[in-house]
């Protein structure tokens, strides 16, 4: 579902640029499991928001369903991703002037099919799900860093998408709560079939995954496929 | 240096109020190293405030250093910040607008005896310490999450506080990262006396505390002495 020809991506300084990404080739199939860790630095947020089409690659190719995408303008990119893709961001981005429940439901108002009671209906079942239905009305100013977190988990699932970008997905939470949402995306993967990757430094997050892809440098080091899983 | 009686903290939300702190009693000794964990949600960030003097209790009484700091104002809290704390919060709270090494020496800036070019020499030195040096130019909004992250210790490091207080330091490191923030904050805390208080879900921090103070639902549940340290 996702194959990438020697991605690179340099952010331009002024005179200098750094090179986040160096030639990263990588294949994900249709409902994999995949767990990125990697150093501070290494590139994860990078690689994850080109392959979550938040963004396009200085060079390389990027297929996703075998369409080449590394070179869409940001609306095309903007509909492939409203359709098919659910993200996860490390800061959380959620937007400080609405509450949580219309932080959730943002996505379902661009996508044309919407129905919006449906998808409050959805939105309330999901925060019930990670424990914070009775903040639906409060904004995120007014929660606490992991309560944050579990919001942006749930945004990024209301639109059903065929694959969830996940940034640190549990690096605010306690590990309790953090097994509670391993336990929902691992369900999701299960029973739905959604392909995830999931960029993490929590090995109980890895212990479950498929495929362990490690960055360093903007380089993948190594890939290692998980046996037990 | 620290001692609280019964602080509450309750937010108000319209009609009804969020009682995120419920009656915290503790005593944390000068130069103690104490961890804070709990579920997401308990207070922990909520008592740091309080304990940071960013925020006032609701009730009860808070002693820095044997004086009455629960009914001070914004002015009088922000002078004792400036003095005598050193704050990493948990959403960094870096200025956008501020490269890395301003967003370092901003609190200098505030200290009527500061010595500004002692404070970049200082400042670059401690980036060093934490591996970002060369990023000293550059805006938060170009760093990686664990860069940003490294940016905030720094800052509450620069004027040479009293007492640190690090709210999930390590929350966006890799574990090798994260250890080397570990082994400056022990560091600080055995050569210099400085008192910390972190709050984190990362065992390899607590495991080097003297104190673990366990906090749900806004009590103290339990505090244990770490023998081993
Ligand atoms: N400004 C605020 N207004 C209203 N409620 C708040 C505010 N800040 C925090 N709360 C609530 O107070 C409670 C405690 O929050 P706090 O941030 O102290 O928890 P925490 O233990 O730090 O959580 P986490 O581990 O998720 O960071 C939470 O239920 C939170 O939603
Ligand atoms: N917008 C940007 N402009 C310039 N440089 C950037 C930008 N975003 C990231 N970088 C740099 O690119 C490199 C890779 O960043 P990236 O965010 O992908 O790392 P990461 O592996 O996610 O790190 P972390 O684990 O700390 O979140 C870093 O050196 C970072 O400073
Ligand atoms: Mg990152
Ligand atoms: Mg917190």
């Amino acid at each position: 579902i996702i194959r990438t020809e020697n991605l690179t991506k340099t952010y331009r300084l002024g005179e200098t640029g750094v090179k986040a990404l160096r030639g990263v080739s990588i294949n994900i199939s249709k409902g994999e499991l995949v767990s990125i860790i990697g150093p501070s630095g290494s590139g994860k947020s990078t690689l994850m928001h080109l392959l979550g089409c938040l963004d396009t690659p200085t060079s390389g190719k990027y297929f996703l369903e075998g369409e080449d995408v590394s070179k869409l303008n940001d609306i095309q990119l903007a509909n492939i991703r409203n359709k098919k893709i659910g993200f996860v961001f490390q800061m959380f981005n959620l937007l400080p002037h609405l509450t949580v429940l219309d932080n959730i439901i943002l996505p379902v108002v661009y996508n044309a099919k919407s129905n919006l009671r449906e998808a409050e209906r959805k939105a309330m079942k999901l925060l019930e799900s990670v424990g914070i239905e009775k903040r639906a009305k409060h904004l995120p100013a007014q929660l606490s860093g992991g309560e944050r977190q579990r919001v942006a988990i749930v945004r990024a699932l209301i639109n059903d998408p065929l694959i969830v970008f996940a940034d640190e997905p549990t690096g605010n939470l306690d590990s309790k709560t953090g097994l509670e949402i391993i336990k929902i995306l691992k369900e999701l993967n299960e029973e739905k079939g959604v392909t995830e990757i999931i960029v993490t430094h929590d090995p109980s997050i890895t212990q479950f995954t498929h495929k362990i892809i490690h960055i360093r440098d903007g380089f993948i080091e190594k890939e290692i496929e998980n046996g037990h899983v």
